[in-house]
């Protein structure tokens, strides 16, 4: 199991180098770190962020769309190692400016060929980017309702000029 | 294995009987605050066998039931049910498709469904165990998880490492 | 001191209840209770919001916007209490849809005549509601900069092509 | 009691100075992901007092000194300014337009200015106390303080009806 554990661990590090590198620069930098390597089962594990040229001493140092797009590259690697058949993301993409929200886009348009995705949005880059609109509103008072909706009508409908 | 199609009644804020189709890869669920686009979400998890009260945004179990509203009476039962294409044999299941429904009632019965035959929560549970879709999975990736990877709440990062080993 | 902390309680809560309709409905009903009144100093506050008809039997069932509503009302009744010379936002409507969005700045147009605001967003619903626009940037990898920028002119800006 | 102009240098990735100026009601700042807008907000909370590290997204002190970047090294001292023009006389003080400094330099040594003349913390406390923009005051509202409300952390909305009694 220790030995399992140390081959998984060392190939989402990989991941996790080349997906954080994808979101913010090729020569980026970052790491993970099994802090107790003799026993890693045990062992608390250090994310290591460095987007720029930037010497934050830790996670927190980042702002809140970078620890967004770290943490978001760390998911991505756990699921290169094993891409599950489907992810849901709710509202992800809320801290992150237009050009990162591009970024994770394209990121979930390139996994799309092997899983699906249902992405909760209120970014109107994203809505552009799925394959897919499906509005929600409330029906009655208290009540919910779906409908698909075309991105180009979304201004027009009035369901969804009540939706944006 | 595909995701084919969500049905949701008596579920939180979804009193009627309501179908998503999820015939497409890239599915974006959009609408304004308080519409009902995470108890979307949470009804997935439900079905899939959450049962983290916390995870589902609950103070107690029956508040997944419709509760009420101005102009409709409080349901009776919370029922979900969702369908996979099991495509790449992931289930091991000799079907092609499967459909997995959970329902709650009012005096707090609850009852688990695999393609219309009853069955216990841990049979879900063992069906869905190897393909990362369990309900904790690492794959439902609320802005919460985001959240408990940066503050690596109760060691969230090693179990995650553990599930992907 | 306990006869002062129930006066302002009183005339908060009436103010919490004129901002809460404002935001959400004016039938909508909201309230504020103080769960021990024989002990203010010491007693807890509940906040009860029921937004358009529904009955959350808490603020934990509320959507991520609503809560995010509820909680800038109540700041928004503080205020009116104690107007402060300014009031800085950061990023605090990221969570709410756009109808929600300029609610959100119409109250602050209200509110400016009396104080300053500076607000932190990636919106593009309050950049254009706000009096100027500062762009801050990365100068060099690493060091930050700042320079006002005409929300007409943001696309072809060389630096908020950069920004947006 | 209006802002007017604020002043940063070597204050976290504000290594070169930097100036705001204050002329409009409504300000907005905008810009990328990481490029120093929290920043601002920080600067305008240490200059008015701040000292939980914590509220400052520090895990030291001297976490808000410029720590260098690859093509610059880190700065000696942190500094900021903040200058109100006292309309209103909301500022206990004759003086017209105030202005508070605040400086640390990497040897832990503090400085506190009111006007240039040298002063303590406790005078920019004092000062500013009946104001409502101490720095804990429920005028500076990250997001962070949005939750505070919800989850009501350390008697938080009781506080703030103190803050305003
Ligand atoms: N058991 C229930 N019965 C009826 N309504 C419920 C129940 N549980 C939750 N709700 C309502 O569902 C609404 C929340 O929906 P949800 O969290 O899905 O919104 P959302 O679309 O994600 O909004 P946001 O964009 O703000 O995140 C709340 O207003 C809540 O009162
Ligand atoms: N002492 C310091 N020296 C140099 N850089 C620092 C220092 N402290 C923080 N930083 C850097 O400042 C950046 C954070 O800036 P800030 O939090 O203001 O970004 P932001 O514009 O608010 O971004 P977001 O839109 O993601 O919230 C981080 O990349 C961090 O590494
Ligand atoms: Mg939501
Ligand atoms: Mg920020």
């Amino acid at each position: 199991a220790k030995e399992l554990f140390l081959t998984t661990f060392y190939k989402v590090r990989e991941n996790f180098i080349r997906v954080f590198r994808s979101l913010f620069g090729e020569n980026d930098s970052c790491d993970l770190i099994l802090l107790d390597e003799e026993n890693p089962l045990e062992s608390g594990i250090d994310i290591i962020a460095r987007p720029k040229g930037k010497r934050p001493l830790s996670l927190s140092q980042l702002s809140g769309g970078e620890m967004t797009l770290t943490a978001t590259a760390l998911l991505f690697a756990f699921y290169l190692q094993k891409p599950a058949p489907f992810c849901i993301f709710d509202e992800v993409d809320a801290p992150l400016d237009d050009a990162n929200v591009l970024k994770f886009n394209n990121i979930i348009q390139e996994f799309s060929k092997d899983s699906q995705f249902v992405i909760v949005t209120h970014n109107k880059t994203t809505m552009a980017e799925v394959d897919v609109l499906y509005g929600v509103y409330m029906q009655d008072m208290g009540v919910s309702g779906v409908s698909p909706v075309d991105f180009r009508n979304m201004k027009h409908d009035p369901i969804l000029s009540n939706i944006n | 294995m595909r995701l084919k199609k969500l049905e949701i009644k008596g579920f939180k804020s979804f009193a009627n009987a309501t179908v998503l189709n999820f015939n497409e890869n890239v599915v974006g669920v959009v609408g304004p605050n308080g519409s009902g686009k995470s108890n979307i979400v949470d009804a997935i998890r439900w079905v899939l066998g959450e049962q983290k009260g916390k995870e589902l945004r609950l103070d107690n179990k029956s508040d997944v039931i419709f509760n009420g509203a101005s102009t409709k009476k409080p349901a009776g039962v919370a029922q979900v049910s969702i369908t996979f294409s099991n495509t790449k044999n992931l289930l091991p299941t000799e079907y092609n498709e499967v459909k997995l429904s959970r329902y709650l009632y009012r005096n707090g019965d609850s009852e688990y469904h695999l393609n219309g035959v009853k069955c216990r929560l841990k049979d879900i549970h063992n069906l869905l165990i190897d393909t990362g879709i369990g309900s904790n999975s690492y794959a439902i990736i609320a802005l919460g998880m985001v959240e408990d990877i940066l503050k690596d709440k109760d060691h969230a990062r090693r179990k995650m490492f553990e599930q992907v080993s």
